[in-house]
């Protein structure tokens, strides 16, 4: 069932984002079962809201652009949440 | 721009912090001009004010770290996270730590220490992350053309107003950034607006205070040479507001903010900084404008906005009686004096490009003269 093209769960940077989303926008732990859960939209609606908070285009994707911010080195206190 | 959840913010202006350990990558005395930068940058625009402690329990702590450190965030290597702190509050609340694996630096290479510490003191200060790309606060690192240039965003000062509100006007701060790389301007010492932070005298030679230097005029070198604060005593602080020489302790103390040192030749004395409160001044005193001893008397005067103190040397007690007006015991000195000096029985009262002569005996300002005569201008 594909994920809306979202995260394919062998997106080699999916862990990374995974580590990402868990630390920076309170992602729930366990994103296994919601990676691979038939309905992806928890996960869109989460990187849409990374991309919206770092001035992203909200593709709900991992696309380079994307992937570059993440990349680059950040302050280690998260952008949402506690 | 954002703030913590509740909103958490420290409920007193005046707060402490300390260096708890230092980077290899920098020298001692750069890591505590960029965090002391660093904390410029939000005092310009809040009334808070910070002084820094050598010991003990700061509200601030700061410190260097690898990987785990104690607080459930460990750090991740070089790269990605740089750094975290904590919102206002007891304990650890306030507190920042840098990542020990990055590279810290002064300049565009590596990772600047002084763009990193003005955005994690931002957080210790109850700031969260901005999604506003030009603001200090937005989470991902971005070296900005140059920290001298380096101005808050007004994302950022909104968010930081927003806490604790614009600084009192009567304390606006108008000091420049200057550029934490080593290469400083030095000030033009015949430049006709030229103030001092601070003057005081040193076994027969007088030291004239500016910024991050001073001036140094000896008996037998009419020159006066200039010297970085900093390459006699790396301990000292820079934008330093008063200090004097007390004859009978062979000591110079040096005052900045609520804290002071005692200098012996070119010694800081162990066991400083002390805070101003222990000379006996009340709470509400938070920092010195000038001070001067007077070699007849063996008291030392303080002078704190429109008001000054005398403190006895032999006893180390401030003396009954005091505060008392500047205007009713040295007519003719303006207030808000910015240094003060004692010579040929006369005392030079510093404030801006001008100084007043003043006579004791005759208890009267005797000449105007420009602040820098002393360097041969």
């Amino acid at each position: 069932y594909p994920l809306h093209g979202a995260v394919s769960k062998d997106h080699p940077s999916m862990e990374f984002a995974q580590q990402y989303l868990e630390k920076y926008y309170s992602f729930e732990k366990n994103v296994e079962q919601v990676f691979r859960r038939k309905d992806s939209s928890p996960v869109v609606k989460k990187i849409q809201e990374m991309q919206k908070f770092l001035g992203l285009e909200m593709t709900g994707k991992l696309d380079s652009s994307t992937m570059d911010v993440m990349l680059k080195p950040r302050c280690g206190v998260p952008d949402v949440g506690g | 721009f954002t703030t913590f959840p509740g909103s958490p913010k420290w409920r007193k202006n005046h707060l402490t912090y300390r260096i708890v350990n230092y980077t290899p990558d920098l020298p001692k005395e750069s890591v505590d001009s960029a965090i002391e930068k660093a904390l410029k940058v939000w005092e310009e625009v809040t009334p808070l004010n910070f002084s820094r402690l050598s010991e003990g329990e700061a509200d601030i702590m700061i410190s260097f770290a690898v990987g785990e450190h104690g607080d459930f965030y460990p750090f991740d290597g070089p790269g990605q996270s740089l750094a975290h702190a904590y919102p206002p509050g007891p304990g650890f609340y306030g507190d920042a730590h840098f990542d020990e694996d990055e590279k810290w630096t002064l300049g565009p290479s590596g990772t600047n220490l002084f763009l990193v510490a003005a955005h994690e003191l931002g957080h210790s200060l109850g700031l969260f992350h901005s999604d506003n790309k030009e603001a200090l606060m937005y989470p991902v690192y971005r070296f900005s053309t140059n920290p001298a240039q380096f101005r808050l965003s007004q994302d950022d000062i909104n968010g930081i107003q927003s806490l604790y509100g614009p600084r009192p006007s009567s304390d606006a701060i108008v000091v420049p950034l200057s550029s934490v790389s080593p290469r400083p301007e030095t000030p033009v010492k015949c430049d006709p607006a030229l103030s001092f932070d601070a003057v005081s005298t040193l076994r027969g030679e007088l030291l004239l205070f500016k910024d991050r230097y001073f001036w140094r005029k000896t008996r037998w070198n009419s020159e006066p040479e200039v010297h970085l604060i900093s390459a006699f005593w790396p301990s000292l602080p820079s934008h330093l507001d008063a200090a004097y020489e007390a004859h009978n302790k062979d000591s110079v103390f040096i005052f900045k903010g609520s804290q002071f040192w005692a200098v012996r030749g070119n010694e800081v004395q162990a066991g400083y900084p002390k805070a101003i409160y222990t000379l006996g001044f009340p709470p509400a005193v938070r920092k010195i404008d000038a001070a001067v001893n007077d070699s007849n008397n063996k008291k030392t005067y303080f002078f704190v906005e429109d008001k000054y103190w005398r403190f006895n040397e032999k006893t180390n007690l401030m003396d009954k009686g005091f505060p008392r007006l500047i205007k009713d015991d040295f007519p003719g000195v303006e207030s808000r004096v910015d240094a003060v000096l004692q010579a040929f029985g006369f005392f030079y009262f510093f404030h801006g490009s001008s100084q007043f002569e003043f006579d004791p005996n005759a208890r009267m300002v005797t000449h105007t003269l420009k602040s820098n005569s002393w360097l041969l201008c």
